[in-house]
């Protein structure tokens, strides 16, 4: 309808291990004005020097599908829950690899 | 100082 709103968006990083070694997931979650009522709109946000791997919970744009998202209810869901279930499942399915480097 | 992102090798499949 035209309308526009200012959204506040949390960017930062999730570790997570992966193959014995700790990585530093970069994702940024939007929090709607409807928030906490409705899930945040959770993105990987990959660098330069990564890609992303489309799978079961992260399409082309990087955006993050997730149960967890899809159940959310309040006041049980919150960003602490969310972030720990990313942490476990982009332990098991890494959202981003680096790029090979080209020599 | 929030880390730095990093993201895995990818490994041949």
């Amino acid at each position: 309808d035209g309308s526009t709103k200012d959204l506040m968006s949390l960017t930062g990083t999730v570790p997570v291990s992966y193959r014995g070694n700790t990585y530093n997931i970069p994702v940024c979650l939007w929090l709607l004005d409807v928030y906490p009522y409705n899930p945040p709109i959770c993105f990987v946000k990959p660098t330069s020097a990564m890609m992303i791997k489309t799978g079961k919970h992260v399409d082309a744009n990087g955006k993050i599908y997730l149960p967890y998202l899809h159940e959310w209810k309040h006041p049980q869901s919150d960003l602490y829950g969310l972030i720990q279930v990313m942490v476990v499942v982009f332990g098991e399915e890494p959202p981003v690899f680096s790029r090979p480097q080209v020599q | 100082k929030s880390p730095t992102p990093s993201a895995p090798v990818p490994v041949a499949e």
